[in-house]
């Protein structure tokens, strides 16, 4: 499930 | 993934490390059959770690990696969020449970009630987010949380006489992540585009504003090559 672009951050 | 944020992670794993090596330090010492002066040192002076400010760190990734099992970003992603989340359980674990750990710290000077910081901010993040969903609200609690998650630290490290040099490394690279956070917002505002999130960007702003005055202290006792010390 490809997750909105901002939480690929930790 | 950009080299701002590559550092930024890298120099917030190092924080943790950091304080993982405080605590097996103060371990080990006290394991030593002789009183050792450094032990000694370790023993009878607070760790000057606030567990307070770990138990909002612990807060603060239990609601940040909620995602953690649903959406896989990447190998890289999903090792790190079990690093933290892994460290900071278990660093409270120590400070709470530990029989040699916890003597290290001092319950007395650590009194601020981090219930007054996690509230706030879950009222705020139930107000100000970019989605009423339970996630986003946690995960924009999280950015909140994390924002002023250091205070109890900065305010134990004013009240410690002696500041050792692993606590004051542990509070600078903690800060210095976040300021290299900012670099990497920047970084893709101009690179990609779309790229806004004014939430995230506001707290990460405020969380290094926070660490402004220590890193002051900090810089010019590196500078002046004396002991850190905050003023009361």
């Amino acid at each position: 499930i490809p997750s909105d672009e901002s939480k690929d951050e930790l | 993934m950009n080299i701002f944020r590559l550092a930024g992670d890298m120099t917030h794993l190092m924080s943790v490390l950091v304080l993982l090596l405080k605590i097996h330090t103060i371990k080990s010492c006290a394991g030593k059959s002789y009183p050792c002066s450094l032990c000694f040192i370790l023993l009878e002076s607070s760790s000057g770690i606030s567990l307070k400010t770990q138990e909002l760190y612990a807060l603060v990734f239990a609601t940040r990696y909620l995602d953690i099992f649903t959406d896989f970003i990447s190998v890289y992603n999903t090792i790190m969020k079990l690093i933290f989340l892994g460290s900071s359980f278990s660093i409270v674990w120590y400070i709470r449970r530990h029989k040699i750990v916890r003597r290290s710290y001092d319950k007395d000077q650590d009194t601020f009630r981090h219930f007054f910081l996690v509230l706030p901010c879950l009222l705020l993040a139930l107000i100000i987010n970019e989605k009423f969903t339970f996630k986003e609200v946690l995960w924009t609690f999280s950015l909140y949380l994390e924002a002023v998650a250091i205070l109890p630290q900065l305010i134990l490290l004013q009240r410690t006489r002696n500041i050792d040099n692993l606590t004051g490394q542990y509070v600078f690279l903690l800060g210095a992540y976040r300021a290299l956070y900012i670099l990497n917002w920047i970084y893709r505002y101009f690179t990609e585009p779309h790229y806004v999130h004014w939430i995230t960007w506001i707290s990460g702003l405020v969380q290094t504003l926070l660490y402004a005055d220590f890193f002051y202290y900090y810089f010019s006792s590196l500078k002046n090559n004396v002991k850190l010390k905050l003023p009361a």
